[in-house]
């Protein structure tokens, strides 16, 4: 408890059984270049190994989701077109097949655009993901998205869309510990490192895993709560 | 900004998952603060898709293909809560402990108020106050800087309760894992006391530090006012400023 001199990172990291990671769920991130698109910077180009800034998280069959958000008045476009695509769901409530993540670009304060960026991006990976499905399906979302980083610049989709590609079809989706922590990797921004949990318990006969990855280190005073219509 | 994402192979209807994501963050995730700052994107999703494996030779059969919903599994459904929120109380800690340029874990209490509500909103005013910040970045037991905190807390004003300044308490306490150090009361009964330096010192040279504010019922009495809201927060150092001097929009 006293102050340490290693690192948060030494301190703070733990490493993952495979054992306790949930079931059905498959993940991958890259390197997309959405930060260098944002904002193009010669000492993060000759800093050596780029980080992660696009992850996806697939579930192998559609699960139950919820979700809590900002009530910052300036809600980001993911966080709009979450909130619709859970209070849009059907009687038997929400459900997702994937949640798509990326840092260096929140897509916030960026209007009518933004909110179709993140619609074209979560259709893409829809598409990928299942190519039989019709391509934009009335009907509520089942894919969401996060985006964290700097407000009012537009998504580079154009970068993202290419590196989507990969990660459905360059056979990087996979379940192990390294990959989700390479995910938690992509959520951060100024955060020095990845923050990642996991803890297992029965209900029932089931043995059931919980895992969950969070990122932030600044702008951080969270008032979260969920949109009109969509409590339990 | 704060973004979180739990995936779970538990069974649990999606109604239900709302239900307890929106209990475990109510006392987790909107109980910490960096800066103070409340980003546009801030968003915690949860998922449980049921693929979670059935161990044989267990008593208590779940139906295959079943969800765990308040109506048909209410234990089942309690038990799972509890894990998600002690899941998430581990991540938002881990949030507060990365906050930029912090070096130090703070925990407010705060006791004896007359909602949650209002504790909550005490215990977030002295989170946020920058010169409480300052204070546990120097290890300095500043109470004075709590208590005007605590006092100028937006409180809820729904049942009339308030603030007492004459029942006030704040001390010092070791953080959990921590033996052998008494805590330190620095104001009793709105009265502050002269603190002994070096105890105050032997508590705060640690990374983790706890602040109990006890209200005592405040302008109610102490049984009819019991309610408390635990809060966390880091301090404010340099390089919190020469991390967001430097960052561009």
């Amino acid at each position: 408890r006293a102050q340490s001199t290693l690192s948060k990172a030494e301190r703070f990291v733990v490493p993952i059984d495979a054992k306790s990671l949930p079931r059905g769920y498959l993940v991958a991130s890259t390197y997309a270049g959405v930060k260098n698109a944002i904002s193009p910077s010669p000492a993060a180009a000759l800093s050596g190994v780029p980080k992660p800034d696009l992850a996806l998280v697939v579930s192998s069959t559609p699960a139950a989701i919820a979700g809590v958000f900002t009530t910052n008045k300036f809600q980001a476009a993911p966080v709009v077109h979450a909130t619709n695509a859970l209070q849009a769901a059907q009687p038997n409530g929400p459900r997702a097949i994937a949640v798509l993540a990326n840092s260096g670009c929140a897509n916030a304060v960026t209007g009518k655009e933004g909110l179709e960026d993140t619609e074209e991006l979560v259709e893409l990976v829809r598409n990928e993901l299942n190519p039989a499905s019709k391509p934009s399906q009335p009907g509520p979302s089942d894919v969401l998205m996060l985006s964290t980083g700097v407000i009012g610049v537009r998504l580079p989709v154009g970068t993202i869309r290419r590196a989507l590609y990969h990660l459905v079809h360059g056979q990087v989706l996979q379940s192990n510990p390294e990959a989700w922590l390479d995910v938690a990797r992509a959520y951060m921004t100024t955060d020095t490192f990845p923050k990642l949990r996991t803890r297992q318990f029965m209900l029932g006969d089931r043995q059931c895993s919980m895992l969950a990855i969070d990122k932030g280190a600044g702008m951080i005073h969270p008032h979260m709560t969920t949109p009109g219509g969509l409590h339990a | 900004t704060l973004l979180g994402l739990v995936a779970t192979d538990a069974p649990i209807a999606p109604a239900a998952l709302q239900k307890c994501l929106e209990e475990a963050v109510r006392v987790s995730f909107n109980c910490i603060s960096v800066d103070g700052d409340m980003s546009t994107n801030d968003t915690i999703l949860a998922l449980a898709n049921g693929q979670a494996p059935t161990v044989q030779g267990s008593a208590d059969k779940l139906p295959h293909g079943a969800e765990i919903s308040e109506s048909s599994h209410p234990a089942l459904l309690a038990k799972f809560s509890e894990q998600l929120t002690s899941l998430c109380l581990e991540m938002a800690h881990l949030v507060v402990r990365d906050g930029e340029g912090a070096e130090k874990f703070v925990q407010v209490r705060v006791r004896g108020a007359g909602s949650y509500e209002d504790a909550h909103a005490i215990a977030s005013s002295i989170s946020t106050s920058s010169l409480v910040k300052c204070a546990m970045h120097g290890a300095d037991a500043n109470w004075g800087r709590i208590l005007c905190a605590a006092g100028y807390a937006t409180l809820t004003g729904k049942s009339g309760w308030t603030i007492d300044p004459h029942k006030v308490n704040v001390t010092f306490v070791a953080p959990e894992g921590v033996q052998g150090i008494a805590p330190l009361p620095a104001l009793v009964n709105g009265t502050p006391l002269v603190v002994d330096e070096a105890h105050a010192a032997e508590l705060l040279r640690h990374e983790d530090i706890c602040v109990d504010v006890d209200m005592q019922g405040g302008s109610w009495s102490a049984k009819e006012a019991d309610a408390e809201a635990v809060f966390w927060t880091c301090d404010f150092s340099k390089e919190y400023v020469a991390i967001n001097g430097d960052y561009r929009t």
